[in-house]
């Protein structure tokens, strides 16, 4: 089983190999890996032995191998179908964020309340109404849905998109959902990011 | 050494005993905590052991002490005072975030180039010009600068707040920081958060 904090960091592995196959490198050490990322090549070792890539002392890591491993982990190969609800102020930077670095997410369509904003594209990505959600889902296959509708609408958006037959959901609001045990919910909480950067700074200044 | 894993459930058990404490209550157990919080709670035993309370059999945890241990560890005392850089969709939506849910951090100032947005307030936060960013961050003793500025302008925005005194980044730029080894930067991105969603719902699709 791979813990979480090493799935977090294949993205990472995965953008900076494919750079890497791009100049026509075969090998690279988990000192160059570490160099590149930020990462101590301890860690970077201890990841890669979980891909069962060990590597040989002096020869490094072949990334051809590791790539491909990557690729399947990552199921770089099977689109995604997202969708995001709530487009004001995160929601809109969200869409135009540059997700299209992983060729497997893709936002399919946004939805929202505001008449003003419906039939709107942004970078490409129509707005539609979120009465028509359910039927939007269901025809396209959608499986994951983004949340980043005001604290008052979580669970309601949450009861939607899962009846729409959602698997998936990556949560901004402040609320804790209640969903069925077949869907995951991951929940991002910039609080929780700066408690944390914080916790670690005072760490170090009382070392 | 706490995991950064557990590190990261801490504001939520910590805000979870704060509506305890309101209601009078004094015991928890972990399947109470668990329901509530939708965390495992062999998970939840676990990560209280690392803050040294064990709790015991049938009688649960002691909230008060749980509560002293969490509120030194996030230092929820000392309050710290963080930057924004960059008002565009993603800054705003993190001005109007309700930080204040942690007493402990303070979104007390926001940067911009754009002639527009200086000299406005949001949500009570002042934007003012970047070019002013180095003394305010002198004279107000800033410890945590939040990026969302375009990836253009990533690294120079970075070696401007490590230049102004700042130990901590939150990144939410695609662009890997250089910074000084006694500045510690942590990185957003959702791509890398909806990949590992991805990646789970597969393995369990799979299984
Ligand atoms: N987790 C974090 O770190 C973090 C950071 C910033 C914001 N947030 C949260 O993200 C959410 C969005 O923040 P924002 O600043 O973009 O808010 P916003 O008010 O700018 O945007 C909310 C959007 O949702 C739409 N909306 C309202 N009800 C809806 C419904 N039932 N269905 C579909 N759309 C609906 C509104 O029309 C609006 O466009 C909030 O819940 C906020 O608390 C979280
Ligand atoms: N990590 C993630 O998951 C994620 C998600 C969404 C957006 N982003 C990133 O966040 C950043 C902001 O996104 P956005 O949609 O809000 O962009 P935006 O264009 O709406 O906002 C950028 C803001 O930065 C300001 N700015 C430009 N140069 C600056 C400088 N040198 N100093 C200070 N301010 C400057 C602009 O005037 C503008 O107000 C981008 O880098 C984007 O890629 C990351």
């Amino acid at each position: 089983r791979l813990p979480v904090v090493t799935a977090r960091r294949l993205p990472l592995y995965y953008r900076y190999l494919q750079t890497l196959v791009a100049l026509g490198k075969q090998r690279v050490s988990s000192a160059e890996v570490s160099a590149a990322l930020h990462i101590d090549s301890a860690t970077i070792r201890r990841d890669f032995s979980y891909l069962g890539e060990l590597g040989r002392k002096g020869y490094g890591y072949n990334v051809d191998y590791l790539l491909r491993f990557l690729q399947d982990f990552l199921k770089q190969d099977e689109i995604v179908k997202v969708i995001l609800v709530g487009v004001g102020n995160l929601g809109t930077a969200l869409c135009r964020y540059d997700f299209y670095r992983s060729k497997q997410m893709n936002i399919v369509a946004a939805f929202d309340v505001d008449p003003l904003k419906l039939g709107q594209e942004i970078e490409g990505i129509p707005v539609h109404a979120v009465k028509d959600l359910e039927s939007f889902v269901k025809r396209e296959g959608v499986e994951i849905a983004i949340l980043a509708v005001p604290a008052s609408s979580a669970q309601v958006t949450a009861d939607l998109v899962v009846r729409a037959g959602v698997l998936g959901i990556l949560n901004f609001t402040p609320r804790t959902l209640s969903v069925p045990p077949d869907v995951r919910v991951h929940h991002i909480d910039v609080t929780t990011e700066l408690q944390i950067l914080v916790y670690y700074l005072k760490r170090g200044q009382r070392q």
